[in-house]
């Protein structure tokens, strides 16, 4: 079982879209992936018209009362698993913020057997440093990067690769991660110069394929869908099926 | 002093252009501005080329020691003055999370005459509901709420509405808000739902000024220039100086 979490702390960057859309990808081609759904605002859940849910049967449940999570897993109709998020979440760095340990409680609950899941596990982060994503980071093998082109969120990278640095000392093992450009427009001179920073900088860790601005992508959730059930033949659903290839190639879900 | 928390839980949808742009417009009509960056990535900060300030001179000096805000006011070329953000924030939700009372230490840090100031404060907030943008929203009159036209954004301006309205319970008034339409795009279909549904949900409320999507405001912050300063002819610049004039007459800023 593969655990990648999608993380960056700007917000906007394509983390809900590429969780969403990867996991379907992967589902697609009959890789059972599961979605945890670690943001307050339920986003990836919603896109996939999971609505409603009582907070204990979503990810807050584990975090309040250690529910197992085995007990919480939907299965959907496009082949996707969830367990969903909730507002909830959102009271779980004051609750638990200051607990010695609290970092390691899911990479715990993923262990304990709770979970006998062979399927890539993706898990869907807030825009933010706190409990819940140190959380994601933890429980992960491997760390998914969405970043747009543009001046903010580039330098945004700087302190997420500190942070992740931080992070591999109580690990002891590196965090492999993996940059996806999202919104990606070829014609604006600023997104041709965001590319050549980050191979500079991230060498062959920055995904060949990069996502194109498309609106398609944007609407999908609004039909509580993915961008292969929306608009398969989409330059959205395209990109999205050339960077789960690729992911797989390169054994990022192993 | 009018105090405005420039808020959204969702991330990117241009709180930080918002802030750094019409406090830039308040500062061209002689207002005096100042800006109090409260989110961890301390970009209002960064697109401002205020960089390297120690963490106990910025807000994080002011919720870990009660440093007075008046110490720690940065006057810059533009007219804005600011007190920086630092990524030290970010430890403030498990550091102070369940202490009662916490929500309130901004509105008090602005009430003990700390700042005798007669211009209006905006505060740039991070993409969370946390115990930072908890202060912010209870020590603002008015909230500022950027919002961009997808699904995802627009549904979450319904947990927000929920929170404000459970915030002014204990501070027995309304929070006034204002929605402004920010990357807006009259060419796309996406973009006159979004408004149409948004002037049903706010009416008076909803921003009569859209702000297009401009790459010039996304370049801006790379010079460490708001974009009067940057590119005070293109569309970004026409939009937020409309914006923050129509704030003015209708009194936003009082
Ligand atoms: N490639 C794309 N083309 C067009 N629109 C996109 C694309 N990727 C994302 N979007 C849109 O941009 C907005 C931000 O994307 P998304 O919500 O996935 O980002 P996020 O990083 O998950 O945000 P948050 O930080 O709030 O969790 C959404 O409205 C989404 O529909
Ligand atoms: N009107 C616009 N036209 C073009 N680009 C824009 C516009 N408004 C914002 N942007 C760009 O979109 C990105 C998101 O904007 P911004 O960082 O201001 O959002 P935010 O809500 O402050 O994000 P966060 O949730 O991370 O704090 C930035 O790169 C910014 O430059
Ligand atoms: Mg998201
Ligand atoms: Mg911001």
């Amino acid at each position: 079982m593969a655990v990648i979490a999608v993380f960056n702390q700007k917000g906007g960057v394509g983390k809900t879209t590429t969780t969403l859309n990867v996991a379907a990808g992967l589902a697609v081609l009959g890789r059972q992936p599961l979605i945890l759904d670690l943001d307050p605002q339920a986003h990836v859940s919603l896109a996939l018209g999971v609505r409603g849910v009582p907070s204990e049967a979503c990810m807050s449940g584990f975090f309040r009362t250690g529910r197992p999570l085995a007990h919480m897993v939907r299965p959907l109709r496009n082949g996707v698993r969830i367990i969903p998020g909730h507002p909830d979440l959102s009271k779980i760095d004051a609750l638990l913020g200051s607990t010695p340990g609290v970092a390691g409680k899911l990479r715990q609950g993923l262990a304990e057997g709770q979970l006998a899941y062979a399927g890539p596990v993706l898990i869907d982060c807030a825009p933010a440093l706190g409990v819940l994503s140190l959380n994601a980071l933890f429980a992960a093998e491997r760390v998914l990067i969405p970043v747009t082109a543009d001046f903010l969120t580039i330098q945004g990278l700087n302190r997420l690769d500190i942070a992740l640095k931080v992070l591999e000392q109580p690990l002891q093992r590196r965090i492999e991660r993996r940059v996806v450009l999202t919104r990606y427009d070829e014609a604006k001179p600023q997104c041709r110069e965001a590319l050549a920073t980050l191979r500079q900088k991230y060498g062959e860790a920055l995904c060949e394929t990069r996502i194109p601005d498309d609106p398609a992508l944007a609407e999908s959730p609004a039909h509580g869908m993915d961008i292969f059930a929306y608009a398969g033949d989409s330059p959205g659903a395209q990109a999205y099926r050339l960077l789960t290839l690729e992911l797989l190639d390169k054994g990022f879900f192993q």
